[in-house]
């Protein structure tokens, strides 16, 4: 069985909100060592990775590997029936088949609990494994700035084509009627401030849809920085780390001409 | 115009 406890209900809403529109049904792996969702998206262009550590719920407890299938918008809507600082418990039998999710508040006149059940379902779907990879280029920035410089250039184009040279790290949206580049200088000053940091190996240019970007940009909620790792030819990965754990999005590059 | 690539290829199944 899995009992887990999390301190604020905002977290489980806010990762809801990063995921819900990549992948309607996926499975929630619990084990030991915590929760972890694993899915790519319909079309087979981007595939997002949570982690939930065991060690950033107030109470976990799983005995043993349980996976539970959830559709992700009914888990929406029973999620938006908490309030961002309740108290949620997600519990489920060995057999799967029902999660159910506790809502405890305490008010100035009275304790609330709230329990609701959602129907779980079988997922047949293949566990990915992703390879360890040495990035050329490793970009860390705020996520705040990452998610207006992709709503930004979203406005004029499809895709944005992303340049990492000695330069920084520049961002470029060629549209049908205006275009527009954003470029970020590594500064002495800032990095000392640990506010961003730009790492680089060898230059690299890959174009990607901005659709997707700004859907990953939905994570800005979670963390205050996002790490953007990178290499010609390979799939982008997005990373945003939290507390209790981290969500990481892969992004298949536009290839050809 | 450039295509959008695939993931297919990049993971593996376990």
């Amino acid at each position: 069985m899995l009992e887990a406890k999390l301190s604020e209900a905002a977290l489980l809403k806010r990762l809801l909100d990063a995921v819900k529109e990549l992948v309607s049904d996926a499975n929630f792996e619990c084990n030991e060592e915590g929760i972890q969702l694993q899915a790519m998206d319909n079309s087979h262009v981007a595939l997002v990775s949570v982690k939930l550590y065991a060690s950033g719920f107030k109470r976990y407890r799983c005995d043993r590997p349980l996976p539970l299938g959830v559709n992700l918008g009914s888990l929406t809507k029973v999620l938006k029936c908490a309030k961002d600082d309740d108290i949620c418990t997600l519990k489920a039998g060995d057999d799967a088949d029902i999660l159910s999710l506790t809502y405890e508040a305490k008010s100035a006149y009275a304790d609330r609990i709230a329990e609701y059940e959602m129907k779980l379902m079988d997922i047949d779907a293949d566990q990915l494994g992703i390879p360890d990879t040495d990035y050329d280029a490793s970009v860390t920035m705020p996520s705040s700035e990452f998610l207006r410089i992709v709503r930004d250039l979203s406005l004029l184009g499809e895709s944005v084509r992303i340049e990492v040279s000695k330069e920084g790290i520049r961002f470029v949206s060629d549209g049908e009627a205006a275009n527009g580049n954003i470029l970020i200088k590594q500064n002495a000053e800032a990095s000392g401030k640990k506010k961003g940091s730009i790492e680089m190996n060898s230059a690299v240019t890959l174009t990607f849809s901005l659709k997707y970007l700004v859907n990953f940009s939905k994570s800005s909620s979670l963390s205050k920085k996002v790490q953007l790792m990178m290499s010609n030819d390979v799939p982008l990965l997005v990373s945003y780390a939290f507390n209790q754990g981290h969500i990481r999005y892969y992004l298949a590059p536009k290839i050809g001409d | 115009a450039k295509q959008q690539g695939r993931l297919d290829g990049f993971f593996t199944a376990k």
